[in-house]
């Protein structure tokens, strides 16, 4: 473990409790992308199946089931307990066309043909593109609420700190994974366009 | 196996 992973942590951590607060608190989950949070569980599920097999920590054991929870949670929130505030209408993100090509390219580019190594595989590739039904939500009605932004930028700052905890465990451990690096640039450059809007003006309300 | 070991990352 080490620091930038820790920030990464808590920051997707942060992400994570915002996003259910603003949905329990406004008791709406209007400008959120219900399938963006869908390819999130998803994502949680394929990774996280381990947690059965092999032990790494309490810390990682305890992260993954909060996450998987909070996932599903959400899901929870926005499909039927606050359904009526889901915004169909600009939700309408394909995510077949997000799915499938991770599923083949999780099937061609692995490092190990075993099912854990491919379902794992499959949620770090799916997990870079997973937000885009949400940033074309966003573009597509033209704002974000302001809780919505810090939602997003906790989530896209997530990422950007695990490139720092790569880059620290290459040069202290000399320990890496190109399948997670290059997902994990993808992700955090998917953001970059939602950054530069957060940080200028404030995305919310103009 | 020491793949799975070495995946301690969330």
């Amino acid at each position: 473990m080490n620091v930038f992973r820790l920030l990464g942590d808590i920051s997707h951590l942060l992400a994570i409790i915002i996003l259910l607060l603003k949905i329990w608190k406004t008791r709406s989950c209007a400008g959120i992308s219900g399938r963006s949070q869908v390819l999130f569980a998803v994502v949680y599920t394929a990774r996280y199946l381990d947690l059965f097999t092999s032990y790494i920590s309490a810390y990682n054991s305890i992260m993954k089931l909060v996450f998987l929870a909070a996932s599903y949670g959400t899901i929870y929130l926005m499909f039927i307990k606050f359904k009526a505030s889901y915004d169909h209408n600009h939700d309408t993100f394909r995510i077949e066309f997000l799915i499938l090509p991770c599923v083949l390219l999780s099937l061609l580019i692995n490092h190990e043909f075993s099912p854990l190594e491919i379902l794992w595989t499959f949620s770090i590739y799916l997990e870079s593109v997973a937000i885009l039904p949400q940033l074309f939500m966003v573009s597509k009605t033209g704002e974000a609420e302001s809780i919505t932004s810090h939602y997003l930028f906790a989530l896209g700052s997530y990422r950007a700190l695990y490139i720092l905890n790569w880059i620290y465990r290459y040069y202290a451990e000399s320990h890496y994974d190109v399948i997670a690096i290059v997902a994990g640039i993808v992700q955090t450059v998917l953001y970059c366009d939602f950054f530069y809007l957060y940080i200028t003006k404030g995305i919310y309300g103009q | 196996v020491s793949r799975r070991k070495e995946k301690d990352e969330l």
